[in-house]
């Protein structure tokens, strides 16, 4: 007799925890700092403060393969309202990100999802202190409840906040191996601090070793804004949804106005023309075989303006110049950024950099690649990243010989990331972004080729 | 000011539709139709049933670069009872494979994202009808509401089962591309076919071609059977949950025997002396430390017996050759079975093939790579598959020269397959799958390598 069975959320990640990025004590250690710090970036980021954010990573116990540590992480964001702290990190599915809006968290999955690691490989439950920087500071251990897919407190505590403090610290046990994990995470760090230069990152590893990565300029980037979605950016579902949460008196020509990035009034009308509908029909008048029309006219229109990518926030060049020289000092670097386009509605940015010599990593002629996306670093599954796929291909066709190691680096910004998995490592090759990753690494490629040319033209004419 | 909202299970995977293999018109073709086949395949297996599927896609409309079409899939597996009939396929994370045992079906998605998908380009209800096999035939047209995961009802009849039919028909309509999308839908019914002789499958494809894979072999494989988890499979939290199920004057030496595969009363006693632990304390008097020295123990001590591997259900070494043989048609063909082995307290088989000539595809050298998981085909994502990591890093250490093309077949069977996503395509390089695939690899290639050499030898000694 088959046994049916219904699972909550967290019975279903809890289950599933490999997909997420927690497949072995490692890589779940690796996760979970990067998880937890994505979330601290983004609460300073998306709220133009200037992020100062430590980690300290202790050893408390050892089992026969693994060690346990305690994981310690502080930043100066906005902190999460007192209402919400308990869902935000006891929850998943819970997010302050499901809008339409460049930022690191994308799932409503990753901090949830760290502290439930904990949770399962050493029992203990975990430590939240928030404030949004008002009058209190809130203070609360809980466990998560994986049947209900809740959070269990264990206690709870408010403080006078005398120096207006403002921010998240988060403490908790896991199970690690940071023995085989440090050399991700240092990388990790290492790699977003040359993309990040606003920021003042901290890590304290469990030999006691302090990585510190000083903030060497003082201003914030332009924060990512939220946009309403594009009509080239939906489906039926969600139109139909749209139409039921707006009143039944407002016209169709007020709704795709209100309703849609970049459509104007006249727009509208245009569009309206186009798809056969009365501007002035009411939306309680819309039948399913209007509604129908109306998509089909949606997705087709062609006299929609693109999706404005100046809410989105890139690396920017300089930022990823300065930064990779700082990291790597290498002979020659060149960056480009590709015009915005998008996918499915969703604008985006492709940034891109290429590096020869000084201490880029790996044997001569070697093409290492660093890829980005919304200004994460991913350093697993690159064999299934658009970006990899691209630059193999090219590497068929452009046959660099070069004496020293190259690298190129690939940064995505966008509203959505396609990314393949929810452990957000590689990249689906969506056909606009690979087209766009593609002539940012032929231009460079180009550059390169015509730079190492000139170089060897100088050495000849030296020698005669 | 942030918006923190959450989140229901089926807005999440709309939300994120193309980590479930829903990326393109096309690629969601594909899924749709392979997800409700591996279901009505499931359907049939899991109970000893000689499958007989029909599916039929026919071209039902056009919008500017896509088509609608209506899908109808038909199967004579179990059904599914009455009262689960709504939920099973209009509510996510509701499953009967929500146990230890092998299955195409893992995760409680695919058949439901499949409808969903339908649902939000089209907009039309899906109908499902099902017996299994008593005095009534259900049918169901329904939606899913993909606010709250249930499903909504838009009609429900049922009708006098007078000749015990048994199975399940589903039809729906979805937008998507059987132009692109076709040969990756013909190949996998072609590869599942070689794998499967004793399932009867027919598929009606819009142009109106008929792909018929009939029955040659009388017999069902053994089916898989339902385990407890085994001691190496376990975290902290699923023992605690465990404990927590069972009554409390339970003993501790009891609770092991019942609650874990192949632990009898001996294991039990013998384990129970390495963790220190009196085999008659009761369940009750279990306190945290207890509880964390007895997952510490269960976790380390290696007089465990493996699990048990006859619980799996591989393709078996003759389906396998001669499937492969009448696909494709090879001069050389063999095959291996490596032992069974076990990954975190999952069993699981790899079995493996090489074939040359004949009508394998690619060219003179070329090494073409066939996965499978559980019996499905992965047609997709090759580059972040296991089996193809070690595939690449074999090539470079054999140096094949081979003068016609070659094919490399692998299939795991397990109770749990590591996939990287919940789009099932690839699989992950968890170390004991790894290292099992490169033996059945090195022993394919190298018995390949010394025929190559008699092949050749002979050539010569006929020359002289
Ligand atoms: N350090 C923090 N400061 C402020 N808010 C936070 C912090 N950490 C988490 N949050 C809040 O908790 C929510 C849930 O975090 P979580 O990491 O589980 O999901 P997410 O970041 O929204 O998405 P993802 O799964 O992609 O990381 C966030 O959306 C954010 O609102
Ligand atoms: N053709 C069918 N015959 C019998 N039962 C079915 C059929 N299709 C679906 N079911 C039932 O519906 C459940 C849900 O199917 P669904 O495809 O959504 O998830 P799943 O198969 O359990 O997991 P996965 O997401 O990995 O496919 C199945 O577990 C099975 O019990
Ligand atoms: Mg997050
Ligand atoms: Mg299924």
């Amino acid at each position: 007799m088959e046994e049916y069975k219904e699972l909550s959320p967290s019975e279903f990640f809890y289950r599933n925890k490999e997909i997420a990025g927690f497949s072995n004590p490692a890589r779940s250690l690796y996760t979970a700092i990067r998880e937890l710090f994505e979330n601290s970036m983004d609460a300073c980021e998306l709220n133009e403060i200037l992020p100062e954010i430590v980690i300290s990573l202790r050893k408390v116990g050892e089992r026969q393969k693994t060690e346990i540590y305690r994981l310690y992480i502080q930043d100066n964001g906005s902190g999460i309202p007192k209402k919400h702290i308990l869902n935000a990190l006891g929850k998943m599915l819970f997010s302050s990100k499901y809008v339409i809006r460049q930022s690191r968290g994308t799932f409503g999955l990753g901090g949830t999802m760290s502290l439930l690691y904990g949770q399962i490989t050493t029992g203990k439950p975990v430590k939240v202190v928030s404030s949004t920087g008002n009058s209190q500071i809130h203070q609360y251990v809980f466990k998560i409840d994986v049947r209900s897919n809740q959070p269990k407190i264990y206690s709870e505590k408010s403080y006078r906040n005398y120096r207006k403090w403002r921010g998240t610290i988060i403490e908790f046990y896991l199970e690690g191996n940071y023995p085989k994990a440090m050399r991700y995470i240092i990388n990790y760090f290492k790699l977003t601090a040359a993309i990040t230069p606003h920021a003042d990152i901290l890590f304290l590893d469990p030999y006691g070793t302090m990585y510190y990565f000083p903030r060497t300029i003082n201003k914030t980037p332009q924060p990512p804004k939220k946009i309403k979605p594009h009509p080239h950016g939906i489906d039926l579902e969600l139109l139909k949804t749209l139409i039921e949460r707006s009143p039944s008196h407002m016209t169709v020509k007020e709704f795709l106005v209100k309703s849609f990035h970049r459509v104007g009034s006249s727009t509208a009308v245009k569009f309206l023309k186009y798809a056969k509908i009365r501007p002035d029909t009411k939306l309680g008048d819309l039948d399913d075989t209007l509604i129908d029309r109306l998509y089909t006219a949606l997705t087709s229109y062609d006299g929609f303006i693109a999706p404005n990518s100046d809410i989105l926030s890139p690396i920017g060049e300089d930022v990823l110049r300065e930064g990779i020289t700082k990291e790597f000092r290498p002979e020659y670097i060149d960056t480009v950024t590709r015009p915005p386009s998008s996918y499915r509605g969703h604008p985006f940015i492709v940034e891109a950099a290429l590096a020869y010599g000084g201490e880029i990593p790996g044997q001569a002629g070697d093409i290492t690649l660093f890829r980005y996306a919304n200004k994460i670093p991913l350093l697993y599954d690159e064999g299934s990243d658009v970006s990899y796929i691209v630059l193999e291909r090219l590497k068929q066709s452009y046959r660099i010989s070069s004496d020293k190691p190259l690298a190129i680096f690939i940064h995505i910004a966008s509203t959505k990331v396609p990314f393949k998995s929810v452990g957000k490592e590689a990249i689906a090759d969506a056909p606009e972004i690979e087209r766009e990753i593609e002539l940012a690494m032929r231009t460079l490629l180009r550059n390169f080729i015509k730079y190492r040319r000139r170089v060897v033209r100088k050495r000849e004419a030296v020698r005669r």
